[in-house]
């Protein structure tokens, strides 16, 4: 999936 | 992961730790907005969805964990722990806060990124954090004072907010498409409404007076 997509943050 | 985030995440637990504390050391919960940890508990429930599905980093699902873990027990000690639920006022935390889940979930619905059900109550999760905290800000505007305890909680609530602003300042600089505009203003959103509060909390620090909100 395209990374700016991922939710990273909490 | 940037030093803003950490600082903002190590705010964050260190926040709901501090109130775990309190609510477990000393037995009394007086002058906690139940509303205010009910609303944390559904933020953090509908934020973490994908915790089983998604993985991130061991880093991001321990603290998924430990806020789902902490936001619950707390609301479980408020409402059924013998002693505690004794002391929690319950008719002066009266904030409709059930009126603050239907706007955010209307919003959700209709701005979002992506129209999916995780993404809706991701972003639903969003706005309820901008506005958690008003039940809590209207019982400390009715009690019309607060113990310290409470006040850190608070603090640290909003530094944490605050840190993740700087985060997303620095992550806009640093990272091409690092663009999420509706994260953006619900954090805004939320800073603001604490901002009223550092204002008293810093000038009762400054006066080393115990914090009087106005009425």
């Amino acid at each position: 999936p395209d990374k700016s997509y991922e939710k990273d943050e909490l | 992961m940037n030093i803003f985030r950490l600082a903002g995440d190590m705010t964050h637990l260190a926040s709901v730790l501090v109130l775990l504390l309190k609510i477990h050391t000393i037995k009394s919960c007086a002058g906690v907005s139940l509303k205010t940890q009910e609303l944390y508990a559904i933020v953090f429930a509908t934020r973490y969805l994908d915790i089983l599905t998604s993985f991130v980093s061991i880093y991001n699902t321990l603290m998924k964990l430990i806020f789902l873990g902490s936001s619950f027990s707390i609301v479980w000690y408020m409402k059924y722990h013998k002693t505690v639920r004794r002391t929690y006022d319950r008719d002066q935390d009266t904030f409709r806060h059930w009126f603050l889940m239907l706007p955010c979930l209307l919003l959700a619905l209709l701005i979002h990124e992506k129209f999916t059900f995780f993404e809706v109550l991701w972003t639903f999760s969003l706005y309820l954090e901008a506005v958690a905290i008003l039940p809590q800000l209207v019982l400390l505007q009715r009690t019309r004072n607060i113990d310290n305890l409470t006040g850190q909680y608070i603090f640290l609530l909003g530094g944490y907010r605050g840190f993740y602003i700087l985060n997303w300042i620095y992550r806009y600089f640093t990272e091409p498409h690092y663009v999420h505009w509706i994260t953006w203003i619900a954090g805004l959103v939320q800073t603001l409404l604490y901002a009223d509060f550092f204002y008293y909390y810093f000038l009762s620090w400054k006066n080393n007076k115990k914090l009087q909100l106005p009425a």
